[in-house]
């Protein structure tokens, strides 16, 4: 199984909407993908119809109950599209960071919760809130690659070099390196604000930004109504096409990796 | 001095965009604006030009160290529009609840710091990260009335209910009401999806939903790379006449409140 976060300090910059899109990709083609809602907002697991309030177990249960095989499996739900399953958030992870406080240890929880699993599926995307916090720190240990996805606009440059200077810190405390690929979304060409920020986007991080952009699209707001990803219900929209793009790019260096 | 609080936990709806615009229509009007930036990531701090990195005193030196009145003076600093100033956040914020956990007795730290500047400012915006946390038990505690922008899309409709419902649970056992006002942002009117969002939200919330609404405008974004507000910048664009239209509203209840 190979593991994506999806993950930006940065709020509204499509996380939930980039991990859920992949999914319906990989799902059209067959493969087996587990969805896993790290966020407290609970996005994800609204999207798919479940209430992050009332939904148990869930992620948070893991966290408060463990996580072993059967607990894992336990917590997981369809998502109505054949082939894509959902580990649910629920809004009590909104108290972890403050329960666990200092305690240590609890950095390789869902490291750990997906390798029970890990020969069920053949990939995973956690969705992650946009903080930094014991969260974080447990997708950065499960995830083989990080995605950042990036708004194309000016103040999001400056954010993203501070979070990645947060992210090389903690993965340096593991003696780990940081694979990340930097995502520009909500792409509009015909703005000059935009346009810049992509050649900024590139100029800084080079190869660690991918070579296309997501367009902004306003068919992904209409989607979300419909609880299934874009990518499902229209693969030939714009948006879809695009990741598609971004699928064949990251299966390629997975091909590599 | 009245103090608005401005949060959702969803992420990207224009939070920060909406305290730095309404405040820099009031400093057009002469009036003193104080801004204080509670998020880790820094957008608003950043926005004007300062580094959360780096930046001290901040936010988070007066939880660490105290806020007595020359604390709290010595923390802010100028935005570059007169009448209207910054008390910065930095990245140690995204440490504060694992450090505070469960010690009690620090939901009014913001609100005592405040008072110390009341008489010096005619009104604050409290600009909150997309998240649930001591932060903003600070925010609702501080804040005279809570302003929750709301992208005029399915999902966070689902979201707002959820969220009102958490914050609705904390002022209660602080035995005090919560008052705030629904800010759809981000409107479309030539997408279906935004009008039957606005229309929804109208019928749930009533007159808590501001009778307005801000429209989707690009000009937000160029006016972030500027460091002044859109409202500073250009008071006639559209996204400014809308916050214009809403600060009087918010302006007249006050007269009232
Ligand atoms: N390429 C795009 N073009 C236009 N709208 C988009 C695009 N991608 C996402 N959106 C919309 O933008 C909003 C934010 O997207 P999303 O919720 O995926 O962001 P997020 O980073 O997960 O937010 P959060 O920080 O709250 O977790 C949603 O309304 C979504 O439908
Ligand atoms: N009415 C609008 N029309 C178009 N773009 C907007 C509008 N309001 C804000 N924006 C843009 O949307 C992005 C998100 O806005 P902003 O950063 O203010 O949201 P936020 O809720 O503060 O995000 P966070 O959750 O990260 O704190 C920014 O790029 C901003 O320029
Ligand atoms: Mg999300
Ligand atoms: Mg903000």
């Amino acid at each position: 199984m190979k593991t994506w976060a999806v993950a930006n300090q940065k709020g509204g910059v499509g996380k939930t909407t980039t991990a859920v899109s992949l999914a319906g990709l990989l799902a059209l083609q067959g493969r087996r993908t587990l969805l896993v809602d790290m966020d407290p907002h609970g996005s994800m697991t609204a999207y798919f119809g479940y209430d992050p309030e009332s939904v148990n177990p869930s992620v948070y249960s893991l966290f408060e109950q463990g996580a072993d095989a059967d607990q894992v499996r336990g917590a997981i739900l369809p998502t109505g599209v054949e082939g894509m399953d959902l580990l649910p958030a629920s809004t009590a992870l909104a108290t972890l960071d403050r329960q666990l406080g200092a305690r240590s240890g609890m950095g390789l929880l869902i490291r750990n919760a997906l390798s029970r699993v890990a020969d069920e599926y053949d990939s995973s995307f956690l969705d992650c809130p946009p903080m930094l916090g014991v969260l974080m720190v447990n997708a950065l240990a499960a995830c083989d690659q990080l995605l950042v996805p990036v708004q194309t606009e000016y103040l999001a440059l400056k954010g993203l070099e501070r979070m990645l200077h947060t992210l090389h810190m903690i993965q340096r405390s593991r003696s780990q390196e940081l694979a990340y690929l930097v995502v520009p979304t909500m792409y509009d060409q015909r703005t000059r604000a935009s346009v810049d920020c992509l050649g900024e986007l590139r100029r800084r991080y080079g190869d660690n930004v991918w070579s296309g952009a997501i367009p902004e699209d306003t068919q992904f707001r209409d989607a979300s109504k419909r609880g299934k990803p874009l990518t499902v219900l229209h693969p030939w929209e714009r948006g879809s096409q695009a990741y598609r793009k971004l699928l064949d790019a990251l299966l390629d260096e997975t091909a590599t990796a």
